[in-house]
């Protein structure tokens, strides 16, 4: 609280719960996002009320601090294996006062959701801090910020610094709140640094004159991209990490040998379907000539438009979209049998020369469910595709709405080289679609290999790749010896479109030192994070792909180490949070995606639900409700219902 | 750009220069029996010094037919074209791009090396210059070995000179400049005046250049070069020379 808070136009509602502020910082030091977000909140009212703070973060961001403040009581959090988190959970559990983690049905997006029931006259000031390494798509960086204060702030404030060291190309801030903020954003940018802000006045966050309610309502988008004048790549060095930045451009595309799989059971009916078959026209229309393509479509029975690979011709592309239209939804899922059928057509492709050997050869599975025709098993669906594809083809999947078990065509992808996306049913399918596949229609490299010194770096994270896309960036990171070491050197080797690429990158240990010891506001730990974050998420994905019990446990502990270590919330760790006394804890952990843990209302439907005390997740034993939790209190932020998942 | 022709054997340097309009593209070798080109395109300064504007090679093109590649050199970037593909590296790059045994290898800000079958190489030295220079701009310079097994049918303003030619220098006497000596030049039965001096190699010292002790010979290199320099004038950066 600060003084000022006491005096000033009021922003209470009739429920008398007020915000004083509303603060988000965010600093990105070279792609490293560290976000804070603040809310002060008083109840104004007489009688005990529940306080709700929750925040949407980025899927794949570490929360990595959450305190909270309840009259000059601070709670305070630490990362603990989860079952020792519990363990002191259920000793001393926090009486009316609940946190989680907890799948949110918008893009990309998780909620970290708390609930405190403060008497009359509490002010609670929630932080909550969270880091994100910021992955280049489409040729951008986008930094996005869930700015859902739920009601108006006295002070409402966005603070965004960007560092690069690389150059900022450009930073963009397109309004995605509403033409309400037109003009409200600054923007200054540097040639290495930038600095957004967005600070609405109580006037200008009000949806009319005389509203009460809030136009905040929505995500804060910047993107930006970094100077690239380095085919190999920046190589950055600090504190004893270094990170190498690879994103060459000025190549030509690889030609593809695409292979489309759509689900066309009957619970694809409807919207789903309509926006399947618009992104596929889409998608088809952005073939290239040098490209070959077919097209399968299943439900109990697999078709195929047509017996092999054709090349994507004017014609064939067009007749492509007249089947595409004239699909009809209906029937059952066998995944497995469509999945063989497209390695078939690739293999019986590659072994008749039809391939291009400089050629890229994938395969692009779309699916809303899972099979209920012939193989049931997923985990033997799995080992088939498996077996089936060769080292050279690659499968991404994307999996529409929530029926869809996302672990498992994550598996999927991941054991054969490709990538999975949860696409959203609802209006914007279509978009969603067409992105995920502007991702992955430009390989501009194949087989690329990193190289370092082996006496000087150590624990390097993934080193060799599949392919690379344009628009995206590949990022390599490891330890590296600046004691001894002057220089470190890195040799990228890689194929393109019509040659073989040997790149070699030099960059001196110590030339970012001076850089970064002259901006206050760069993270000094970046390296060091970046690389604990590009571990940990690879071993969450050998985890998922480890072929025996003992492997796992081995990875599983090398995960929770890390996590420890580097202070992070993963799902084998949960945060625990408490009073400076330890006698009151809350708990909060990672969900993992699986079809149990998703949201329903795949059509965009957020039903509201009555509020809840204490989550069920967070209440294993039922406790007899308190006085005032037994009251209905209203929160300020109402939010869809929720299903959480702890691991 | 400026020409410094070696001859190994008779230990003479014969330097001409030739200024034409910026865009233009000189052919500088042109080897129909062994299927390669190099050109380079003309860029011109700032602004004029002197009344005149003074011109540089800002791209070099290397077409080698029996493998049908093409290796551009600009000032921003060096590409390898294979048939509709293309691969880049920029100056800020050190590394190289290997296709049908060629190799181009790039070093950082410095300098591209073209080995074709571990026999035939070009290198193409980078001269930057300040950003904001009011008059000068970057410029590449190409060197091209005497050893290139080239044909005997090999020409061009360099690849005219491939196989030594017999060149006889006398009567040496004092010029206008007395740093300046002059002589004549007796080349394929044509008598002119060149004038001593001194010209850049930038191989090794790409800053300073190493000097380099040159008989100039006047009006773009009349009576050295067959023809005048406008017959080596090709219209695209990958073309051979026509025969007259």
């Amino acid at each position: 609280s600060t003084s000022d808070e006491h005096s000033g136009e009021s922003t209470d509602d009739s429920d008398k719960i007020g915000i004083y502020s509303y603060k988000v910082q965010s600093t990105i030091t070279s792609r490293l996002a560290s976000t804070m977000i603040q809310s002060k909140v008083v109840n104004n009212a007489k009688h005990p009320q529940h306080l709700v703070f929750e925040v949407q973060i980025p899927k794949g961001a570490f929360i990595d601090n959450f305190t909270m403040d309840v009259n000059g009581i601070t709670f305070t959090s630490s990362i603990k294996e989860k079952s020792e988190a519990r363990r002191m959970y259920a000793q001393a559990r926090a009486k009316g006062k609940a946190a989680g983690i907890v799948r949110s049905n918008a893009l990309d997006m998780e909620n970290f959701r708390t609930e405190v029931n403060v008497p009359g006259g509490t002010k609670v000031q929630f932080e909550i801090h969270y880091q994100e390494m910021i992955r280049r798509r489409l040729s951008s960086y986008e930094h996005t910020i869930s700015l859902r204060p739920g009601r108006l702030a006295k002070h409402l404030e966005v603070d965004i610094r960007i560092i690069e060291p690389q150059g900022l190309r450009y930073v963009h801030t397109p309004n995605t709140l509403g033409d309400h903020f037109d003009g409200i954003t600054t923007l200054s940018k540097g040639e290495k640094k930038a600095h957004i802000s967005f600070k609405p006045t109580l006037a200008q966050q009000r949806k009319c004159p005389t509203c009460s309610s809030t136009a905040v309502d929505g995500n804060f988008v910047v993107q930006y991209d970094v100077n690239r004048e380095k085919a190999a790549g920046e190589l950055e060095i600090f504190n004893g990490y270094f990170i190498h930045f690879f994103a060459p451009e000025n190549l030509d595309p690889l030609p593809k040998n695409i292979l489309f799989v759509i689900d066309v059971s009957g619970s694809m009916w409807g919207l789903k379907m309509k926006q399947t078959i618009e992104a596929m026209k889409a998608i088809l229309g952005q073939l290239q000539p040098s490209d070959q393509f077919s097209l399968l479509d299943f439900n109990h029975n697999v078709r195929c438009w047509r017996d092999g690979l054709v090349e994507a011709t004017p014609s064939q592309i067009d007749e492509a979209k007249n089947y595409i239209q004239g699909i009809h939804p209906n029937g059952g899922t066998n995944i497995n049998e469509a999945l063989l059928r497209a390695t078939f057509i690739l293999n019986e492709a590659k072994n008749l020369g039809m391939l291009d050997p400089n050629s890229v050869s994938m395969i692009v599975f779309v699916s809303d469910g899972d099979p209920t025709v012939g193989e049931l098993k997923l985990t033997t669906i799995q080992k088939n595709v498996k077996q089936n594809m060769q080292d050279d083809f690659s499968l991404h999947c994307l999996g529409i709405g929530f029926d869809v078990d996302y672990d498992f065509l994550q598996r999927l992808a991941q054991e054969n080289r490709g990538t999975a996306q949860r696409i959203f049913g609802n209006q914007e399918t279509s978009s969603q679609m067409q992105q995920f596949y502007s991702q992955v229609s430009t390989p501009l490299l194949r087989n690329i290999e990193f190289n370092y010194p082996q006496e000087s770096v150590s624990d390097i994270t993934q080193n060799s790749f599949h392919n690379y896309f344009g628009g995206s960036e590949i990022v390599v990171s490891g330890k590296v010896d600046t004691q001894n070491l002057q220089h470190l050197e890195s040799v990228v080797t890689a194929t393109a479109s019509n040659a073989q690429l040997v790149m070699e990158t030099l960059a001196d240990v110590e030339e970012l030192d001076d850089f970064m010891s002259k901006d206050k506001y760069a993270d000094p730990k970046f390296t060091e994070k970046l690389w604990a974050y590009l571990t940990v998420n690879q071993l969450l994905a050998e985890r998922n792909l480890a072929p025996t019990a003992a492997l796992k446990r081995n990875i599983t502990k090398s995960i929770l180490q890390m996590s420890l270590n580097h202070h992070i919330v993963t799902p084998f760790t949960a945060m625990v949070i408490e009073n400076p006394n330890g006698d009151e804890r809350m708990l909060a952990d990672q969900p993992r995606d699986n079809k149990k843990g998703c949201c329903p209302g795949t059509l965009g439907i957020t039903p509201k639900v009555p509020d809840k005390t204490i989550p069920s997740w967070a209440n294993p034993t039922p406790v007899a409700p308190s006085p005032a939790s037994a009251q209905k209190a209203p929160t300020f932020a109402m939010k869809p219902i929720h299903t959480v998942d702890n691991d | 750009p400026h020409f410094i022709i070696n001859l190994p054997k008779s230990q003479k340097n014969i330097c001409f220069n030739i200024n034409a309009e910026p865009g233009k593209i000189l052919n500088l070798v042109s080897d129909a029996d062994t299927g390669v080109v190099v050109n380079g395109q003309l860029i011109g300064a700032k602004k004029q010094e002197h009344e005149k504007l003074n011109t540089y090679f800002g791209k070099i093109g290397f077409y080698f037919k029996s493998k049908d590649l093409k290796v551009e050199v600009s000032t921003e970037m060096i590409t390898l074209k294979d048939g509709s593909y293309s691969t880049g590296l920029s100056w800020a790059d050190t590394g190289s791009i290997i296709r049908k045994r060629l190799l181009v290898s790039v070093k950082r800000e410095h300098n591209v090396t073209i080995t074709v079958d571990g026999e035939m190489s070009f290198m193409v030295v980078l001269h930057r210059v300040w950003k904001n220079h009011p008059v000068n701009v970057d410029f590449l310079g190409i060197y091209i070995p005497p050893s290139n097994p080239f044909s005997s049918k090999a020409h061009g303003l360099i690849g005219q000179f491939m196989p030594e030619p017999e060149v006889s220098i006398f009567n040496e006497r004092p010029g206008q400049d007395p740093k300046k000596p002059e002589a004549t030049m007796e080349f394929k039965g044509h008598k002119f005046t060149v004038t001593r001096g001194l010209q850049k190699d930038y191989r090794t010292d790409r800053v300073f250049g190493t000097d380099v002790q040159c008989w100039f010979v006047h009006n773009s290199g009349k009576g050295f070069i067959d023809g005048h320099y406008t017959d080596y004038l090709v219209p695209h950066l990958y073309s051979f020379l026509k025969n007259p």
